[in-house]
């Protein structure tokens, strides 16, 4: 299951 | 990444682990909220699940484990090790009030109606609003230790440095999260009452303590 929006913060 | 987002970060890192050796040296956790501890290893569990399901980079992966270890040691620390100094007389904030608006908003306003971006949105939300519990612990007895205050100090840093963050990579990137953006904003505006004592009190030598 990926993610559609990666998040690159933290 | 940018200078103001490494900066946010290593303020982020440094007021976890303020509070972490601030509660072991001292054996105590007097004056702390476990309440805002426990909303935080919420939102650090609930936004990193992506760990599980993509890479990003060691530095993120890096951060990612030792936030979540760090916020699960402190709570750890309050309830369990330490319990007999923690304040919860004075630690009476009623979390449900914003673990539950968070919750429904998150469902409402998201960027995608999946489990795990729910969840990254709840944890956004909940960030946010996370350190109400402590800032009304500390209405409440009227003071904080210094050390507290340096802790409060930096995780504020942190969010007001994620603000220009997001500036750069607004203009250098065209990166835009409305999400992220609009709940950084709340979040910096919470600490600016504390950031104008501690200026005012804090950095002149004096502890922070509240007109009765």
């Amino acid at each position: 299951y990926a993610l559609k929006i990666p998040h690159d913060e933290l | 990444m940018n200078i103001f987002r490494l900066a946010g970060d290593l303020s982020h890192l440094a007021a976890i682990i303020i509070l972490l050796l601030k509660i072991w040296k001292t054996r105590s956790c007097a004056g702390i909220s476990g309440k805002s501890q426990i909303l935080f290893a919420l939102v650090f569990t609930t936004r990193y699940l992506d760990l599980l399901t993509s890479f990003i980079s060691l530095y993120n992966t890096f951060m990612k484990v030792v936030y979540i270890g760090c916020a699960y040691a402190t709570v750890y620390l309050i309830y369990m090790k330490f319990k007999a100094t923690y304040d919860g007389n004075h630690d009476t904030f009623r979390v449900e009030f914003l673990v539950v608006p968070v919750g429904g908003l998150a469902f409402l306003v998201n960027h995608d109606f999946s489990p795990l971006e729910i969840l990254w949105t709840f944890s956004i939300y909940l960030e946010s609003v996370a350190i109400l519990p402590q800032l009304f612990l500390i209405s409440k007895t009227g003071e904080a230790e210094t050390i507290t205050t340096h802790y409060l100090f930096c995780l504020g840093v942190y969010r007001a440095l994620y603000l220009f963050n997001w500036i750069w990579r607004f203009y250098f990137e065209g990166f835009f999260d409305m999400i992220a953006i609009v709940a950084g904003v709340v979040q910096t505006i919470l600490y600016c009452d504390f950031f104008y004592l501690y200026v005012t009190k804090v950095l002149k030598g004096k502890k922070l303590s509240l007109p009765a």
